[in-house]
């Protein structure tokens, strides 16, 4: 059975669904609704995948990716490896109606949404630092790393390029840290 | 990850993500979420739909614009998803990920690839057939 409006959204993620749908409720736009629902993910930080203070990269940071896109005009805004700017959906529509550009990246857009007036702080918390800081001390594992030197399913980097290219087996699934 | 669609009562639709990435993940690194057509796509005369997983490798085949194309040519929703989920494993038998499908009457469905520990899909609807968000699931 079918019925519009609808909101559906990946994982159990029940408060951003009811954000955005009530957004719909009371007239907004199908792109006002995901906005917000994403949003209330990312201040919720939903299961550590989304918003600040989750998944830390190699060198401890946590960084957002984000996309928003109108099906209607098809207008895409996005932004990937964005620093210190915890609204990453924002700065995504920002980049829809702000910009001709479809998608912004790294430090370039943290100044671009700083411009439009998001605020830059530090996104680590107590819990990504502990994850960054628990990895550090099991040498890193695991990583991404393959065909450098040192080994890199034993140790930490900085790494160099290893001559001989060899197959990495993938690494195990972990649902936990996800895209 | 969250991904998201939604649907106005005019049928015009939109699609999101946002994400943190993978944890330890090499600094620089973008995954699937931000790009068009891997981590979400949305077309008002077709559908939407959009994915989570590792993507590294959804990227790849961009799932989410191949199940909305399957949807543009009648396939149900649920039928879509599959597809773009079988498209990935005939590549990448053990990779892990899901994706969310729904088409312009408001049906939807879900899929997702089995591997350890991910045997079960979670996802949230919401329209008008109750008064709060549905939890649904679907076997990997």
């Amino acid at each position: 059975k079918a019925s519009l409006p609808l909101v559906i959204n990946t994982w159990n993620f029940k408060n951003a669904t009811e954000a955005a749908w009530a957004v719909l409720q009371s007239g907004g736009s199908a792109l006002d609704a995901v906005e917000t629902g994403c949003n209330r993910c990312q201040e919720e930080q939903c299961d550590g995948s989304v918003g600040y203070g989750g998944n830390p990269d190699e060198s401890g940071e946590t960084t957002l990716d984000a996309m928003i896109m109108n099906g209607n005009t098809m207008e895409v805004g996005a932004v990937g490896d964005l620093r210190r700017i915890k609204n990453a959906i924002g700065v995504a529509r920002a980049v829809m109606e702000h910009t001709q550009h479809t998608m912004l990246v790294g430090e370039s857009a943290s100044v671009f949404a700083e411009n439009m007036g998001f605020i830059a702080e530090d996104l680590t918390t107590i819990k990504s630092l502990d994850i960054f800081t628990q990895w550090l001390k099991g040498n890193c594992q695991p990583n991404y790393r393959k065909n450098v030197l040192p080994n890199p399913s034993k140790s930490c980097p900085p790494y160099k390029p290893q001559v001989k290219l060899e197959q990495k087996k993938q690494l195990p699934a972990d649902i936990r840290s996800h895209d | 990850t969250i991904g998201m669609i939604a649907f106005d009562q005019y049928g015009h639709v939109a699609a999101g993500t946002s994400t943190n990435g993978l944890t330890h993940k090499v600094p620089g690194r973008v995954g699937d979420s931000p790009i068009v057509g891997a981590g979400a796509y949305a077309d008002s005369l077709a559908g939407a739909a959009a994915a989570t997983g590792d993507g590294d490798i959804m990227m790849r085949f961009l799932p989410s614009y191949l199940a909305v194309e399957l949807m543009r040519t009648g396939m149900d929703p649920s039928a879509a998803c599959k597809m773009a989920i079988s498209r990935i494993k005939r590549h990448y038998a053990d990779f892990f990920g899901a994706i969310i499908c729904a088409n312009l009457t408001g049906h939807y469905g879900a899929a997702c690839n089995k591997v350890d520990g991910f045997l079960q899909f979670h996802y949230m609807v919401s329209n008008g057939e109750s008064d709060a968000p549905l939890l649904k699931s679907v076997d990997c």
